[in-house]
Order: C-alpha cells, then sequence, then structure tokens
C-alpha cells in the first residue's frame, strides 16, 4: 500500500537528516579552508550572522506557530544550518573548477548571498516538515501560514536577490526530492511573476541602471 | 514531469548572480 502522508513526510525528514553530517553545524575542514584562503576572512561574520537570524528565527517561529512550538523552530534552523554550510561547500568546489580560483572573498563576504543561502536552505527544511500537511489539504501543529514567502520577512530578505541562488542551490545539492525541487520551483515562479514587482524591489533599482548604461552607449548603424 | 528547467549556462555560476567574478 502507498505510504500514509505522515509517513512519506517522516521518511522525507529521516532522509533530510540521514543526509547532513552530524557535526555539519560548523563549516567542515574544506569549507574552512576557503574561508582561510579569502582577502578577508568570513568565519567571524558568517557565525556571527548565524546567531542573529536564529534568534530571529525563533522569535518568528514562536509567534507564528505558538511559544510552545519553539523549540521545533530551534530544530529546524540547526538541521538548516547544516543544509547551509553542505550547499555552500559545493557551491565553492563547483566555482572553483569552472573559474580555476581559490581566493572567493567577495562572495564569502557578501551578506545577501549568505543570507539568501541560508533562506533557501530554511525553505528546503520547511517545506519537508510541512509535506504532509499541503498533502492533506490541511495544516500541521505549525499551521501553513510559515510557508513561502514567509521566510522572507523574517530574514529581511528581497525575493530577487532569494531568487538567485535557487538554481544554483539545486545543483548544488543532489539529494533534494522531486517534492522539493516541485516547491522551490513554485517559489521561484511566484517570485518572477508577483514578488519581485512589488514596490521597493531592488529589481528595479538595477532596471534603471541598465537603463541608463544602454542609453549611454554609443549607438551602433545598421550594418548593411 | 516536474523535472527543473536549468536555465544558467555553463559559464554562469553563483559568483556572477552576486557580481563576483
Amino acid at each position: 500500500p502507498p505510504p500514509t502522508p505522515i509517513r512519506a513526510a517522516m521518511t522525507s525528514i529521516q532522509m533530510l537528516r540521514g543526509d547532513l553530517p552530524s557535526n555539519g553545524d560548523r563549516p567542515s575542514a574544506t569549507l574552512a579552508t576557503y574561508f582561510k584562503n579569502c582577502t578577508v576572512d568570513p568565519t567571524q561574520d558568517v557565525q556571527k550572522r548565524l546567531e542573529t537570524l536564529g534568534q530571529a528565527f525563533s522569535q518568528k517561529f514562536g509567534e507564528a506557530a505558538g511559544p510552545h512550538c519553539v523549540v521545533y523552530g530551534q530544530q529546524r534552523f540547526g538541521l538548516a544550518v547544516r543544509l547551509y554550510y553542505k550547499v555552500m561547500e559545493a557551491m565553492l568546489k563547483s566555482e572553483e573548477k569552472r573559474l580555476s580560483v581559490q581566493n572567493f572573498s567577495k562572495l564569502l563576504n557578501d551578506a545577501t548571498f549568505h543570507t539568501s543561502l541560508l533562506a533557501c536552505s530554511l525553505e528546503v527544511v520547511m517545506a519537508t516538515y510541512e509535506e504532509s500537511s499541503f498533502k492533506n489539504g490541511g495544516g500541521d501543529q505549525t499551521g501553513t501560514n510559515l510557508c513561502f514567502p514567509w521566510i522572507l520577512n523574517v530574514l529581511n530578505l528581497s525575493a530577487f536577490d532569494f531568487y538567485k541562488v535557487i538554481e544554483s542551490f539545486i545543483k548544488a545539492e543532489p539529494t533534494l526530492s522531486k517534492d522539493i525541487i516541485k516547491h522551490l520551483e513554485t517559489c521561484e515562479n511566484l517570485i518572477m511573476e508577483r514578488i519581485a514587482w512589488r514596490t521597493g524591489s531592488p529589481l528595479f533599482e538595477l532596471l534603471q541602471q541598465e537603463h541608463a548604461s544602454a542609453a549611454a552607449e554609443p549607438v551602433e548603424t545598421t550594418a548593411s | 514531469s516536474h523535472d527543473y528547467h536549468f536555465g544558467l549556462e555553463e559559464h554562469e555560476g553563483i559568483s556572477e548572480l552576486f557580481d563576483c567574478d
């Protein structure tokens, strides 16, 4: 017989936990070397950011799901941190191969990159936990109001910046289930069709810059 | 099918998306 929705969700959670190293709550030796190779070592900033965002996440999770659920929020954040480090390492290995460089100082000191990567990791963990509630059409004990784009408000991240990491994240983490990939694709479509066009989105500034640089370029004469 | 459609070219990666190449 097919697994019950609860059983299917439990299996997905177990797989997610199993794919993440138990000591993965800190950078591996390889990732630490990438940090050390930077012109400016990002180790302290990365650690400090995780502490700040972890507190913000737990607080908002408690507000949305109830104070008795704060511990579940902390567990989910812990899993997301392991996924964040794992995917970051895979992304850097792939970039090293592609660009033949080992110094990723600019990328690794970019707060938006780290926040986007963490947001994507959290979204994957949250979606894995809430899979059963989607399939049931109901809500689990934490409620469905925690689903995307809830995480963007919690981490104060623009949808446009979140969008940038999705494809690289999927490429870097081959163990993601089809359901999770489909979920990330749904987030991507939501951003592209609606959220990135809301007032205040950095997309407008970027479009303005592109327009200005295009206007400054001399117009090429038409080829005969 | 739920296969993800990859849009990035071989010469593009996360470094370019955050303007860091």
